[in-house]
Order: C-alpha cells, then sequence, then structure tokens
C-alpha cells in the first residue's frame, strides 16, 4: 500500500 | 497494530495525563511552554482532518478526539485559567521561525500534491520539532519540576516506540512511509540529551537541573 492511503498511525 | 505502536501511544496518552494532572493538582502551568502546546494543537487540528474523510477504527477516532480536546483544553488553561502561573518571559521562542520553514517543506517534499495530504505532511514535520520552545524554556531556567521531566520522557518515549513500530512494519508487513520515519527520527532526536540528563538525575531522584 501506498504510504498516503494508509495514515492509520496517530 | 503491534507491541510498539500500542506502548507508543500509551506513552503519549500518558504524557498527555500528567500534564493535565500536573497543571491541575498545582493549579499551575510554570515551567510549561505555552509555544509548545499552541503548535502541538496546530499539530492535531492539520494531521486528523481525515476524522471527516476516512474512518479506520474506534480505537483511532477516540484517540484522535482526545488528542484534540486535550490539547486545546491545556491550551486554556494556560492562557486563560492559570494564566497568573503561566512563565511567559522564558517562553520566548519565536513559533513563526518553525511553521513558516516546516510549511514551506510541507509544500516541497510531500507524498501528494493534495490539500490533505499537505496538511498532514505539515503536521508530521512540526511535530518533529514543536517542543524545541519547551527545551528552549528548560535550557534558559536551567532547570525543571521533576513532574515535567516525567512528562517530557513519557513524550520523548513516544516517538522511539515508533521508530521500532515502523522497523516492525517494514519487515512484518512490508510498510514504509519515509517521511513519517525521518520525521520520527528527527523528533527523537532532539530528546536525547534530554534523555540523558533524565537517566542521569531524574532516576536518581534528582531534580532536573542544568551546569551553569
Amino acid at each position: 500500500p501506498s504510504p498516503k492511503d494508509t495514515h492509520d498511525e496517530l | 497494530m503491534n507491541v510498539f505502536r500500542l506502548l507508543g501511544d500509551m506513552s503519549h496518552l500518558l504524557a498527555i495525563l500528567i500534564l493535565l494532572l500536573k497543571m491541575w493538582k498545582t493549579r499551575s502551568c510554570a515551567g510549561i511552554s505555552g509555544k509548545t502546546q499552541i503548535l502541538f494543537a496546530l499539530v492535531f487540528t492539520t494531521r486528523y482532518l481525515d476524522l471527516f474523510s476516512s474512518f479506520i477504527s474506534i480505537y483511532n477516532t477516540t484517540m484522535k478526539l482526545f488528542f484534540i480536546a486535550s490539547s486545546y483544553f491545556t491550551i486554556f488553561l494556560m492562557y486563560s485559567k492559570f494564566k497568573a502561573t503561566y512563565d511567559s518571559n522564558h517562553d520566548s521562542f519565536r513559533m513563526e521561525f518553525l511553521v513558516v520553514p516546516v510549511g514551506g517543506l510541507a509544500f516541497l517534499v510531500n507524498h501528494e500534491f493534495l490539500p490533505l495530504e499537505i496538511l498532514w505532511t505539515f503536521s508530521i514535520y512540526l511535530e518533529s520539532v514543536a517542543i524545541l520552545p519547551q527545551l528552549f524554556m528548560v535550557s534558559k531556567t536551567g532547570e525543571a519540576e521533576t513532574i515535567t521531566s516525567h512528562y517530557l520522557f513519557a513524550l520523548g518515549s513516544y516517538r522511539l516506540l515508533y521508530i521500532f513500530n515502523w522497523v516492525y512494519r517494514y519487515y512484518f508487513d512490508g510498510f514504509f512511509d519515509l517521511i513519517a520515519v525521518v520525521a520520527g527520527c528527527v523528533q527523537t532526536i532532539l530528546y536525547c540529551d534530554f534523555f540523558y540528563l533524565y537517566i542521569t538525575k531524574v532516576l536518581k531522584g534528582k531534580k532536573l537541573s542544568l551546569p551553569a
């Protein structure tokens, strides 16, 4: 996955 | 979610609770940089705009809302309720020296040139240096209350634990976010000097004071 699709951190 | 990420989040949460508790119990915000707290509020506000665009988990949403709310509550305590105890003379770091270059960098170096993405990048870069006014204040006064050093230690540990989390995610999930990792490393490095003082002084029961 591309980092920008997964800003799943706080 | 891995154990490093969870410990990092808990450490971040603990830092905020220590800060709020310190202010509430002592009815004072002495030794705390209002500039750093304003920058943190700006960090959370610009990063968590995705609350409106994407849902990740209940945990994620709850933590984001708490971080935003607590950062504005802290500002309210410092600049309104406990204003008389705010040490503005020693809190003289100029915020624009951080916000302006960081804003420029977020425009130039990002994953994608979209408003939300630029704001996210801005928040990541800004978070990495947001502690500088606080560290500047400690170095200016030459000391920090023990409770303030616990706050700073928990806050620094959070990003250090995130680095372990990124190493874990790189090997086990194939995930790698260069912007977050570089900024996170810069952020952690800024705490190194403080970590040293914390371990050699505060943990041995002494107050954190800098050599004259």
